[in-house]
């Protein structure tokens, strides 16, 4: 199954 | 202090209507270039960017950055008492604790004005990296969002899929399975009702339907709307505000586990 991930895995806070 | 006018008023409108249903609240980023705005949904799983330039504007003044944090339903409230011919004016002092929105009718025998309270965000902002995306897919918006309505009925995933015939949507779910494609347009008379792809590398990646129904609010926004994919990195869904700036949904992909 596929898992839904998060936004802000993908982008680092500033 | 700050003071922005639009006399196309309504795409105001159309931005509010484009973020509701994602986003309860959200910072208004002011600068001298103009307006911001990036914040994730409340389950962090997609990120919004709205970017409004000053050009834009048919008067556009900001003495100080400002951040005006604001409940978008109650904004969305407000902008939908203006009329869609209306000019919109947003005013704000340095350092206020609220914001004033002003309507005037284009015969200037109407004018009406609003002050909402502004709240306190600390919201971080994200980096977005600069991406070279595999495949970048434009098509008429209306487009995208009724292949989006019809498959989000068969399940609550679409997998996109794009090789050099054209781009696949697929949904899967109890009652069976949808695959609608779509291929590259040869030559149209409407550049807005071209499909056009740009593809380096084939991809193909899975999303949640209910996040990609609530991007194609903005489909009131723009007749086109651009998808850029790459492996494993985030969607990204774009709609142009006029020739002054864009609304941008960032989606993470559902991967394998």
């Amino acid at each position: 199954t596929k898992s839904q991930r998060s936004i802000d895995t993908f982008f680092k806070r500033k | 202090m700050f003071e922005a006018r639009l006399v196309q008023g309504n795409l105001l409108k159309k931005v509010l209507e484009s973020l509701k249903d994602l986003l309860t609240e959200a910072s208004w980023d002011c600068a001298d270039t103009g307006i911001q705005l990036q914040a994730m949904d409340n389950s962090h799983v997609s990120l919004v960017s709205v970017q409004l330039r000053a050009d834009g504007f048919d008067k556009f003044r900001c003495d100080r950055q400002l951040s005006m944090g604001m409940n978008l339903t109650s904004m969305s409230k407000i902008l939908r008492c203006a009329a869609n011919d209306d000019i919109i004016t947003i005013k704000a002092q340095d350092q206020a604790d609220n914001v004033t929105f002003v309507f005037e009718s284009p015969n200037q025998e109407k004018v009406a004005d609003y002050e909402m309270k502004l709240m306190n965000l600390d919201q971080e902002h994200l980096g977005i990296p600069e991406t070279d995306y595999a495949a970048v897919i434009k098509l008429p918006a209306a487009e995208f969002q009724r292949i989006i309505k019809d498959l989000s009925q068969f399940g609550e995933s679409v997998v996109i899929s794009c090789t050099k015939e054209g781009v696949k949507f697929s949904a899967a779910g109890d009652i069976g399975v949808g695959n609608i494609k779509l291929a590259q347009t040869a030559s149209v008379d409407k550049e807005e009702e071209a499909v056009t792809i740009e593809m380096q590398e084939p991809v193909t990646l899975t999303f949640a339907c209910r996040y990609l129904n609530m991007f194609t609010k903005a489909t009131c926004l723009a007749p086109q709307v651009t998808l850029s994919m790459s492996p494993e990195v985030p969607l990204v869904v774009e709609y142009k505000i006029g020739d002054m700036g864009h609304v941008r949904y960032y989606l993470a992909p559902k991967i394998e586990d």
